[in-house]
């Protein structure tokens, strides 16, 4: 039942004697580690501790379990339900409307022609409108991107509201099957930008609204996405740069502020690299 | 009074926390809590806990403080003073140069920007759109066209027409891209920079001491601007600042020209600790 995933853990697990305190000690303390270099959030690292914990030596494994095994689907269970199960996204409707969002410089554009492509090639007629009014280049990123992946691209380089872009965006795509909004980045302390987006949603009434989030991100990471989830209603989460070495653990801390699911991850910045979410893939990737 | 083991532990323990929620990765925290634990051995009195913390932040941010300033190093470099930036996707790079070009301009110093990310959709029509806005020179080639000769081409119009600076841009990598970083050498290697400056992302974790370690090991890093404090706790400064030991010169707070601030240890320490 178990992938490669917990493969040390479970080495460690088997090739002890006994399933005693000690043990079970030091296998939390070993995933506690691991799951703290993976950027996990500090308070829900120490709560999955106790939990692993207190139910490896209080609970009576199930028959036909060795207490070795009980402790293995213990620490597996535990972590998977942190991590939350993918999300199978299917444009339906006419368009299918994707709200992308997300802090300065974590993938929104890239990820918005990434996920504009993996559509286009499952027969969904995509577009993709510029909302981004305040980056140098925003357009231009996109329309050379949208080139290179056969994707229209929709933009006003003199217009300077988001809100009007969008509306004339929205009516020139009114018969595609799926339209993405690349918005501009922003952050929790930037009051002036939620607002905006805030206006944005209500004006798109996006079918999903889905948060790109930097692999790197350390601990402002549930911070973060619960701001953004205040003021536009997060269902789905895009992880970009997983092709590097950080772990994005903060994935963990966005999906329990939010309830959204992690719905695709960026592995490069080609626009075909692009994955579906796998959970076990990316617990087996935290655990080092 | 004195403090109990037990209860050295507890405080020791909660310092840890505190300095992990704020971004110290996960090993310099445990080893400032290491080196704490061996002076309170020393010395175990109650009433300067607090003080003992500020003060060992305080060394660890000092070995980051700049022993001079950007300007005196220009001064008594060579002309041009040609600056490299580098550093992983997104962190801030193109940004942060417009800021430097900004700020050295408003001194009086004449610059020259490299428009090295030849690489990425719309990355020179950003720069070239900064470099409209300030009024500074811009040297660009095609897209696709080779990041070392823009380079070379951007010096070699500084040193004719007696210009101050050049900042060179380079496209983001992953410090795990070995023909990234191999690209990166090349650039640093024809464009012999007076100064290489690590562009980090102040709300990564873990992951950006392996960043600069990388880039430091691969290319070599001078000094490091940390963008986007603004939205960060910073305690990647204490990272860096404890397994590099390089001046960290700048901190970006800010999308606007004038949103770079001199790194100032004690703004720090009032975000984690105060
Ligand atoms: N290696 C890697 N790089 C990525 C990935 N996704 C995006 N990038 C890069 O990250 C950088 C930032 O990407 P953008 O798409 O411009 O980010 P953004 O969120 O739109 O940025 P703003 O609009 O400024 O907020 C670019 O250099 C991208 O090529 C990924 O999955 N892997
Ligand atoms: N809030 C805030 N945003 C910043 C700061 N510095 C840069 N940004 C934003 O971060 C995003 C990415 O900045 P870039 O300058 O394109 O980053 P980069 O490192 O050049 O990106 P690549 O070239 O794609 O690797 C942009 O939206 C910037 O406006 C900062 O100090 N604070
Ligand atoms: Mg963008
Ligand atoms: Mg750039």
């Amino acid at each position: 039942l178990l992938g490669k995933s917990l493969s040390s853990v479970i080495r460690k697990i088997s090739s002890t004697a006994l399933v005693d305190e000690r043990l079970v000690k030091e296998i939390v303390r070993d995933i506690q580690r691991a799951l703290l270099r993976a950027d996990v959030n500090v308070k829900l690292v120490l709560d999955l501790s106790k939990r692993i914990e207190e139910r490896a030596l209080k609970e009576d494994p199930p028959r036909g379990l060795s207490r070795k095994q009980h402790l293995i689907k213990i620490v597996y269970e535990e972590i998977v339900a942190l991590v939350g199960e993918g999300k199978k996204i299917v444009p339906r409707g006419k368009p299918f409307k994707v709200l992308m969002i997300g802090i300065q410089g974590s993938g929104k554009t890239t990820s918005a022609i990434k996920l504009g492509r993996y559509y286009q090639k499952r027969g969904y007629k995509t577009g993709v409108i510029c909302a981004d009014t305040y980056r140098p280049g925003a357009l231009d990123q996109l329309l050379q991107l949208g080139e290179k992946a056969g994707i229209e691209i929709y933009g006003e380089r003199n217009e300077s509201d988001p809100i009007k872009i969008v509306s004339h965006g929205l009516e020139k795509f009114r018969n595609f099957d799926l339209v993405l909004i690349d918005t501009a980045g922003r952050h929790k302390e930037e009051e002036g930008l939620l607002r905006e987006m805030e206006e944005l949603s209500k004006v798109v009434n996006p079918d999903e609204v889905m948060l790109v989030l930097d692999a790197t991100i350390g601990q402002e990471a549930g911070k973060q996405a619960k701001a953004f989830h205040e003021r536009a209603k997060v269902g789905s989460i895009f992880l970009s740069k997983m092709d590097g070495s950080a772990k994005g653990g903060g994935a963990i801390s966005a999906v329990a502020e939010t309830g959204a699911k992690v719905a695709f991850i960026g592995i490069g910045e080609r626009i075909d690299d692009i994955e579906e979410f796998d959970p076990e893939g990316f617990v087996s990737r935290l655990l080092g | 009074g004195e403090l109990g083991e037990r209860e050295l532990e507890n405080i020791l323990w909660d310092f840890q926390i505190s300095l992990m929620e704020a971004d110290v990765a996960l090993e310099i925290a445990e080893d400032i809590v290491d080196d704490l634990r061996e002076s309170f051995m020393k010395n175990k009195s109650r009433d300067v806990v607090k003080e003992r913390f500020k003060e060992k932040l305080e060394e660890i941010l000092n070995k980051a403080k700049p022993e001079r300033g950007l300007l005196e190093l220009i001064s008594e470099g060579d002309k041009p003073y040609v600056i490299l930036f580098l550093g992983v996707n997104g962190t801030g790079k193109t940004t942060t140069i417009a800021k430097v070009a900004h700020y050295l301009s408003r001194e009086g110093l004449d610059v020259v920007i490299a428009a090295g990310d030849t690489f990425r959709a719309g990355a020179i029509e950003q720069i070239e759109e900064h470099a409209r806005r300030l009024g500074v020179k811009l040297v660009k080639h095609d897209v696709g066209a080779d990041s070392a000769a823009v380079a070379y081409d951007a010096i070699k119009h500084a040193e004719a027409r007696g210009k101050d600076i050049v900042l060179i841009d380079t496209a983001g990598r992953m410090q795990t891209n070995r023909n990234l970083m191999d690209e990166l050498r090349k650039i640093a290697r024809v464009s012999k920079p007076d100064m290489k400056v690590f562009v980090g992302d102040a709300l990564s974790g873990n992951d950006v001491v392996d960043q600069a370690t990388t880039f430091d090991r691969e290319i070599g890093v001078d000094s490091i601007i940390l963008a986007k404090m603004d939205a960060a706790k910073g305690g990647c400064a204490i990272s860096l600042a404890y397994v590099l030991e390089k001046p960290i010169l700048f901190l970006g707070t800010g999308q606007k020209y004038e949103d770079l601030m001199e790194f100032d240890p004690q703004l720090l320490i009032d975000l984690i600790i105060g």
